[in-house]
């Protein structure tokens, strides 16, 4: 039986692979629920399972898989060199 | 498939493992080899491995938070990442230390999570494939143990072939086999790659047992001293890397004080023509009519900051009323405008504050109504002018870290009621029921787009909104795009200290 997934982790799911703005690691809880759901639903689709916007069991399973840490949205550009000064940890800017 | 990021503009590329020295480095890189060649012999993409940080891809074993922002979680969950083509870091493969890795590809999974399928993925990215739902990709995000057999899925090989071709053209029946190169030839074509150890010497009966012996002596020794050398390089490299940060840190801490040097210059000189053209005006509203004098006349010793022209160490609303405060001084701003007679020394209002205070980096009300000040490596709370039992403490006592040694602003954030500290390129979130920093923190100040790093002060107005300060300008925030309203800051004078516009100033929109 899958554990149940909190809210919490629904949400920072939902940021870090791009199916929500990283914005929202700050304003996460004032989110729409229609945001939300929308969110969900993307997720539900790109990973080929029942799409009903619901943290149902099946979605539960799905975040719990072993996964790429690369975001699944194009638009994201996440891992994209041209992020690297924004994004490199602790504004700490590396160079080969 | 989704083709992402920008492709590489040569099909011969290069890769190398970093980790040289871990116990299953030979694994990884056939591993590594036999997922570059299943896209390698479905594209024109050819790959050569190279001990070198300059080449394309540079294979990387990491644990937790290795240095580029996207920190792994220990065993489970985010199996690797890797950077889509490009300089620097592009290319570039990362696996969590942390997973148990099964290096011999097998399709056993309780021997671990087969490195050779995560392998075969994550270089996909390297290549410029975005992640695909098309379930029997090898591109789909989450892992699946399939069998790789060389052959690369419809979906995925046709977005390597979208950007890069084909292998071969289809050839007539009469055409001759090509020949092949394997890659491991074209490794050993490199100068700087050492020669493959032998794994035991080859037989020979010419040479007697012994001989052998020595030579495979020799052989363990010579890899021993490689790899010495290869840990001596990694370290040069590091140190080297260190100081190019070091330098860049330097080189932004330098533009900052030529920004502030520009900008302290362009208001003298807007001040200057300012004067003259409001002689003839008889009053300037809320400009305290004895500062200037006192500003030129005052003691060396506490010279006042000129109201018009300064740049804010903190600002913060105060039991309703405005307080922006600059070295020692402050200035208070009630709903009638400025109160006369300021700027004054904080310390005639919260005499407890260090003697020799120099400056108040930074203050906020908090939600008992205690007003909270940062000054240095230390804050003090106040029950209005009363300085709380057991105060001043280190900030480390706050969760932040012992060698913090300053606090650049303090606000609460209009948009979920929180209470943030930045300093330098970092902020962090206090949990208002602990009354200490929160986990996940410190997180980059990116974040707050647009207003870059090392603030000097923010706070929530009356309005709701956020602002952030730096120099003589401020942004307002937009919290619904988090990011600031406008790119270039505004005059801060004219807004909290209702300083008169001069002759010559015109606003943006003029502008």
């Amino acid at each position: 039986k899958t554990k149940p997934v909190s809210q919490d982790d629904m949400y920072n799911y939902l940021m870090q692979f791009d199916y929500l703005p990283k914005s929202n690691l700050e304003s996460g809880n004032l989110l729409s629920d229609q945001k939300l759901t929308d969110a969900i639903r993307s997720l539900q689709s790109f990973g080929n399972i029942p799409v009903t916007g619901q943290i149902d069991s099946a979605t539960a399973r799905l975040l719990k898989q072993p996964r790429c840490g690369v975001g699944d949205q194009k638009s994201a550009n996440s891992f994209s060199p041209d992020n690297l000064y924004h994004d490199s940890g602790y504004g700490v800017r590396v160079r080969r | 498939y989704v083709l992402q990021g920008p492709k590489w503009s040569r099909t011969d590329l290069t890769w190398s493992l970093v980790n040289q020295t871990m116990p299953d480095a030979s694994k990884v890189r056939m591993m590594v080899s036999r997922a570059l060649s299943v896209w390698e012999n479905n594209s024109k993409l050819t790959f050569r491995e190279v001990y070198s940080d300059q080449a394309d891809i540079q294979i990387v074993f990491a644990r937790l938070q290795h240095g580029d922002g996207y920190k792994f979680d220990g065993p489970g969950q985010v199996l690797a990442h890797a950077f889509y083509p490009g300089e620097g870091r592009g290319g570039d493969a990362h696996f969590d230390a942390d997973e148990t890795w099964d290096f011999d590809g097998g399709a056993d999974d309780s021997r671990g999570t087969n490195f050779l399928n995560v392998a075969l993925h994550e270089l996909g990215h390297s290549l410029g494939l975005g992640h695909s739902s098309d379930t029997n990709a090898i591109m789909f995000p989450w892992y699946q143990n399939n069998e790789v057999n060389g052959q690369l899925p419809d979906d995925d090989r046709h977005g390597i072939q979208e950007l890069y071709g084909s292998k071969e053209k289809t050839w007539g029946p009469y055409r001759p086999r090509p020949t092949t190169t394997t890659t491991t030839t074209t490794m050993r074509s490199l100068n700087y790659y050492p020669e493959k150890p032998a794994n035991r010497p080859r037989y020979n009966p010419n040479k007697d047992w012994e001989r052998a012996r020595e030579r495979q002596e020799l052989e363990r020794r010579r890899q021993e001293q490689e790899r010495q050398e290869q840990e001596d390089r990694r370290r040069e490299r590091e140190r080297q890397r260190e100081r190019e940060r070091e330098q860049e840190r330097e080189q932004e801490r330098e533009r900052d004080r030529q920004e502030r040097e520009r900008v302290r210059l362009e208001m003298e000189r807007a001040n200057r023509e300012r004067i003259t053209t409001t002689t003839r005006r008889s009053t300037r509203p809320y400009q305290n009519g004895g500062h200037r004098q006192n500003h030129h006349h005052s003691k060396p010793r506490k010279p006042k900051p000129d109201t018009c022209m300064t740049y804010y160490d903190a600002i913060s609303m105060i039991r309703g009323e405005l307080f922006i405060f600059r070295g020692p001084f402050l200035w208070r701003i009630g709903a009638s405008g400025l109160y006369p007679g300021y700027p004054t020394e904080t310390r005639r209002h919260w005499s407890a504050l260090p003697e020799n205070l120099t400056k108040v980096d930074a203050v906020y009300e908090n939600k008992q109504r205690q007003i909270v000040f940062f000054i240095g490596r230390q804050y003090y709370v106040f029950n209005s002018v009363n300085l709380a039992p057991g105060f001043p403490k280190p900030l480390a006592s706050l969760g932040l870290p012992p060698t913090l040694t300053h606090i650049d602003a303090s606000f609460v954030w209009g948009h979920n009621n929180r209470t943030y500290l930045t300093s330098g390129t970092l902020y962090w979130r206090i949990d208002d029921y602990t009354g200490q920093v929160e986990l996940d923190y410190p997180r980059d100040m990116s974040i707050w787009s647009g207003v870059g790093y090392n603030i000097d002060a923010a706070f929530q107005y009356v309005d709701g909104k956020t602002y952030f300060f730096k120099n003589l300008g401020y942004w307002e925030f937009n919290d619904d795009r988090m990011k600031v309203a406008h790119a270039r800051t505004k005059l801060s004078s004219r807004k909290w200290m209702q300083c008169a516009r001069n002759a010559n100033e015109v606003d943006d929109e003029q502008r």
